[in-house]
């Protein structure tokens, strides 16, 4: 997260590779199922073995004695609709709740997020030296308004994306934190309503930045945990 | 420090039935593995055991797989642990230990049982501890060019069987991260470790963790895309070491080269793309500033590792590089775009797809759907009972849910409980676009965080 601070955002987990490096976000949807970005992996059936999600600690590399952290195996993948960019990771077992891990809510299907409420993306990604980068950091961007938004990107924003307003501080994702949240609070409660997806250019002060509408998919979600 | 274990080969949840006789009682005493092993070496007509791990019992046996009227057969409860001299089809320096199976000569001459004396009487009886047996290729005598055998031509007193070096036996292309052969031995001789043990050496290689890399037993494997196969050794003081593989003549064949965009890990990305997904230049392959590496191209012939190019020589999550930036080691190239790895879309729906009734029965990743009615692989939530007014015939793809996303079916892969369907929106299909209507809707309670509540400063 580039132009952000250290944070706490305990929907927030960090996906690592077999050989234990962090390498992309996700957000934890039901205490067994994480949800991520295609771009993070490799196939839609890949052989997860090894690969895992690290929880409840602050630390992008956390001591041994980490006191709250949880490591959990991915047992599964599910790819969502073709053009939704997103996947769902199922979890060897349950992760434990606590005051360092949440769940976030989802949205209500097709529900727009009003223009102007202040989000929040999260993650252990590259900082570019605005901050300390082996912590989880956050930072605040302004939802922009699917017309504007659209029209700052010559007509080629989708339905399925939605915006964030561009910060002349230079504030946004960047490299390992694809996957992660873009949380939204709302009636007193955390909503998932975008994912962050990559970009060409992390935290850039001109155009807008885009996320992976989670209402489009709500019903997906649902589903895939019911079956 | 070299493990008893090291002389087997083993295999997971996997038993040993004899059909002419019943296998020997479990030993009284529980143990390790490796004390089973030590049990085995120790009892000449021991050539395998099972382990059983949760019960921690040794059940030696006399007999391998390839054993007359032997069968193997799935146990969850074993790991069976072969002699690996009873198993390999190659040899290891003169081949005395040699116990292979292989019975014809290097001429196709048909060996002569080493119980029988003609047509060529001679002094080479089978006994319990030579390892002459039935009329298969031995080298009792420590004949350097290996193992032989008498022929059953009077003509032809005896002949080599030529039986190849290990090393020789399966070669390897590239950097050898493809190769399975059955070398357990470092360039220079040492004995290698067990990718399943961890001592005298502890490592990050499980074969567990990487079962896409064939990490069995002992033998000299290439996980992390060094330059040539290597492996633990068995003595302390040589954590690990490459060892000497044949290279085949014939370079690989190079398929599933792409280069607008990438499929799985993108190892076979050989685009131009040459900056990070966040814009940051990348170093050039054949450079050591900023960022020093292995990864030379002379090394990698099959890595293509040209100028700056996002390329994965090390089957990474996806195409990286070595950035141009001295605070940034490695960064991926997620922007490159992924090869569409869905079927072409056979039929279009309208809608939702909710009255589609077409006979299009394949996922859009091409597995066959399961049949509505079915009970298998996958227990059905929505059936024709359940949704008797859907037309949900055969395996059919259809939308008994109204799911948004269009026709779907239950699969007959049992890692995929249901996917969407190689189907797509016919074009000129009105459905309403989800910013037409944004409701405002309240939420359930989940998502909370403590010292938010309190709105306290960070």
């Amino acid at each position: 997260i580039v132009g952000g601070q250290p944070g706490n955002s305990p929907w927030t987990v960090s996906i690592r590779n077999r050989a234990g490096v962090h390498f992309c976000g996700g957000s934890l949807v039901k205490e067994q199922w994480v949800i991520s970005t295609r771009q993070c992996f490799f196939s839609c059936d890949a052989d997860l073995t090894g690969y895992e999600v690290q929880l409840g600690t602050l630390f992008k590399d956390p001591g041994p004695g980490d006191p709250d952290k949880q490591t959990i195996p991915i047992v599964r993948i599910v790819c969502g609709p073709s053009e939704s960019q997103l996947v769902m990771l199922k979890l060897a077992k349950p992760a434990t709740l606590n005051r360092r891990v949440a769940l976030i809510c989802l949205p209500p299907e097709r529900y727009i997020v009003p223009a102007g409420t202040i989000c929040e993306i999260a993650g252990w990604g590259e900082t570019r030296g605005t901050a300390d980068d082996t912590v989880l950091n956050v930072a605040q961007l302004p939802v922009l308004a699917h017309g504007e938004c659209n029209v700052a990107l010559r007509g080629r924003l989708k339905e399925s994306e939605l915006c964030t307003a561009p910060l002349r501080a230079g504030v946004g994702a960047c490299e390992g934190d694809y996957g992660g949240p873009l949380a939204c609070l709302t009636a007193d409660c955390w909503v998932l309503e975008g994912v962050i997806t990559p970009s060409r250019v992390c935290a850039r002060t001109d155009q807008p930045a885009l996320f992976i509408r989670v209402s489009l998919y709500v019903d997906w979600i649902h589903k895939v945990m019911k079956m | 420090h070299r493990s008893p274990l090291n002389d087997y080969q083993r295999l997971r949840a996997t038993q040993l039935l004899a059909a002419h006789a019943e296998p020997p009682p479990p030993l009284p005493e529980r143990g390790s593995a490796e004390q089973c092993a030590q049990h085995c070496a120790t009892s000449p007509p021991c050539r395998a055991f099972h382990y059983d791990r949760q019960s921690q019992l040794c059940q030696l046996l006399p007999w391998t797989q390839h054993s007359p009227r032997v069968q193997m057969q799935k146990n969850i409860h074993y790991d069976l642990y072969q002699k690996k001299d009873y198993l390999r089809d190659c040899i290891v320096a003169d081949g005395t230990s040699y116990r292979g199976t292989r019975a014809t000569t290097e001429k196709g001459l048909r060996c002569q049982h080493w119980q029988a004396t003609t047509p060529h009487d001679h002094r080479f009886l089978p006994s319990p501890r030579n390892g002459l047996e039935e009329n298969y290729c031995r080298n009792p005598d420590q004949d350097k060019r290996g193992p032989w055998c008498y022929t059953v031509n009077p003509k032809v007193r005896h002949q080599n069987c030529g039986i190849k070096k290990c090393e020789d036996a399966v070669c390897m292309t590239c950097n050898g991260e493809d190769y399975r052969g059955a070398v357990d031995h470092t360039e220079s001789g040492t004995e290698c470790q067990r990718w399943d043990l961890q001592h005298p050496h502890k490592h990050p290689f499980h074969p567990n963790k990487y079962p896409d890399k064939g990490l069995d037993d002992n033998y000299c494997r290439n996980p992390d895309s060094s330059e040539r196969p290597w492996c633990y050794t068995t003595n302390p003081r040589q954590e690990r070491e490459y060892c000497r593989i044949r290279i085949c003549k014939k370079r690989p064949r190079t398929s599933n080269l792409t280069t607008t965009c990438f499929r799985g890990k993108g190892e076979g990305y050989r685009g131009r793309v040459n900056v990070t997904v966040s814009g940051i230049p990348c170093q050039r392959w054949d450079a050591q500033t900023p960022h020093q590496h292995n990864f030379v191209p002379e090394k990698y012939p099959c890595k293509d590792l040209q100028e700056n190019y996002c390329r994965n020589p090390d089957g990474s999550e996806a195409p990286w590089c070595f950035t141009a930036r001295p605070t940034i080691r490695i960064a991926f190239c997620f922007q490159i775009r992924r090869c569409p790895d869905e079927l072409d879309a056979q039929e279009c729906y309208h809608g939702h797809g909710e009255h589609y009734h077409g006979h299009v029965s394949k996922t859009r990743k091409g597995i066959t759907c399961q049949p509505w009615a079915a009970q298998a692989p996958h227990v059905p939530q929505i059936s024709p009972v359940t949704h008797p007014e859907a037309h949900l015939e055969e395996n059919y793809c259809r939308n008994p849910d109204n799911d948004s996303h269009g026709p779907w079916c239950y699969t007959m892969d049992p890692r995929t409980p249901f996917d969407y369907c190689g189907i797509k929106p016919c074009s000129g299909s009105k459905v309403p676009s989800i910013l037409e209507n944004a409701d405002v809707v309240a939420f359930e309670q989940c998502g909370q965080r403590d010292e938010r509540l309190q709105r306290k400063g960070r």
